[in-house]
């Protein structure tokens, strides 16, 4: 279902720290561009619609930001796991 | 697998449970633990022997928040518990996030420990997870019946990648069952599933009509929180507004135990709760969750005992009362001082000039009332109640 929409920041965050927990992403904090972390971001964010079977957009929407928000393992589900 | 495919190089495995969940006799823990290596074990030829002191291979233990590894929990939901491949040390180790509800059954106030242990000591023996909706270890809690738990075969193939059958049976892949179970099981209720891989086969015998049916008629519609929900037998349509294409889903995706379908629904957005009516009932729910004490039989809301089902409901969220339609009459519910109002009910055609006739459903959206009946939808303004304009009832779906 739907989440109020004044959210949106926090979903960000979330999914930010959804794709570093079980993708690997990894925010690259020297880079002057917000736009390079952005793409990388949306590469994880298609790795993980890949993996749950989403249409594979690279964007937050709102099935993607569902999925992130279910009760799951703690193990992440890329391979980089250390 | 993990990388390197880590595996226990033997055959007897060993675990301890070092302490217990406040939520569960212990003995149900034990079991739930027992019972989950069990699924395992009968898949290959590994045997698991519970240690009560020292080191076992698989230390079982409950924590929350930061709990001595790089990995700490995150409080109710989210995270419900981790596990570590097979190696010496903290390897195989399973943690489970003690802020979270555990419980034996497979309801929606908790998550059932057997079904999320028998996933962890799939990593505990090196297992990853499977995008394979339905398999055990695919990372999304999804609740089951646990009577007869069997592990998918994406799972059997992967354990058995790692460690074979099991000894006495032949080579081929065997379906892993459990003993009946011997606690009473509370009725079940539908799994709570997100959009699988393949399409979610549909509750209802009948197929959904299609979107753009000029015939199309619904049983109840309602706002809830932004979006438009369309209700027919157990099929939903949504209309957001932050989407262009309408999304379907079935009833079951969001409330499993009102599968069957509603007669009529509304919001009351300021409370961020929606009403469903069933037969001489209704519900309250928030989001996906149904509020604690429903159902509760409409009489409560102060119909007479004649009125055995609603027809239509719609919230004014200006006057803060709910109009409830049954037949050629309507009442007016006071949602503050959650009583019926006095001189109710009237007859729909005497106050909605242009409805001369039963209301299917209705909801109201940008000041408007729209009623539904058969395949025909009437746009009234809510505050002279006059009709404005009368459209197909699936306008809202841009055919």
């Amino acid at each position: 279902l739907p989440v109020a929409p004044e959210t949106e920041n926090e979903d960000m965050h979330f999914a930010q720290k959804y794709l570093e927990n079980f993708y690997d992403f990894k925010e690259d904090k020297s880079s002057l561009f917000k736009s390079t972390n952005l793409a990388h971001m949306a590469d994880k964010i298609r790795e993980m619609q890949a993996f749950f079977g989403l249409e594979v957009t690279g964007e937050l929407n709102r099935k993607t930001m569902d999925m992130m928000k279910q009760p799951r393992c703690g193990i992440p589900d890329v391979r980089s796991y250390s | 697998t993990f990388p390197q495919n880590p595996r226990w190089k033997k055959e007897d495995v060993t675990y301890r449970i070092l302490n217990y969940t406040p939520d569960m006799l212990q003995a149900d823990v034990d079991e739930a633990i027992a019972k989950a290596f069990q699924l395992w074990s009968s898949v290959t030829p590994l045997r698991f022997n519970r240690l009560y002191s020292g080191d076992a291979d698989i230390m079982i233990s409950f924590a929350s928040g930061f709990h001595g590894d790089f990995y700490s929990f995150d409080g109710p939901g989210g995270t419900l518990a981790h596990a570590y491949p097979p190696s010496r040390g903290i390897g195989g180790d399973a943690h489970f996030d003690e802020d979270e509800n555990w419980t034996k059954f497979t309801t929606y106030s908790g998550y059932n420990l057997f079904l999320v242990a028998a996933h962890e000591l799939g990593h505990s023996l090196g297992l990853g997870h499977s995008n394979v909706f339905g398999a055990l270890m695919y990372p999304i809690y999804m609740a089951k019946d646990t009577r007869n738990y069997r592990l998918h075969q994406d799972d059997i193939n992967g354990i058995q990648a790692l460690y074979g059958p099991p000894r006495e049976s032949p080579a081929f892949p065997t379906k892993a069952f459990l003993p009946q179970e011997t606690t009473e099981m509370p009725p079940m209720e539908e799994p709570t599933q997100m959009s699988p891989r393949e399409e979610p086969t549909e509750m209802a015998p009948t197929k959904r009509p299609e979107d753009c049916d000029p015939h199309l008629t619904f049983d109840a519609i309602t706002t809830l929180r932004g979006e438009i929900l369309f209700f027919k037998g157990s099929y939903v349509w949504r209309k957001s507004p932050y989407f262009s294409q309408i999304e379907h889903d079935t009833i079951s995706t969001f409330w499993p135990s009102l599968a069957a379908g509603f007669d009529a629904a509304y919001e009351i957005d300021k409370k961020d709760r929606v009403i469903f009516f069933k037969d001489n009932q209704y519900w309250a729910v928030s989001g996906y969750r149904i509020e604690p004490g429903f159902p509760k039989p409409i009489q409560n809301l102060g119909f007479p005992r004649t009125v055995k089902k609603i027809d239509a409901a719609v919230h004014d969220q200006n006057t803060k009362k709910t109009y409830i339609f049954v037949g050629n009459k309507y009442w007016s519910f006071d949602e503050n001082t959650q009583s019926m109002e006095r001189g109710y009910p009237r007859k729909i055609a005497a106050d909605f000039q242009g409805i001369g006739h039963t209301v299917d459903a209705a909801f109201q959206k940008n000041g408007h009332f729209y009623f539904f009946h058969g395949s025909n939808q009437y746009e009234v303004d809510i505050k002279n109640k006059k009709l404005v304009r009368k459209m197909k009832s699936n306008s809202w779906f841009d055919c």
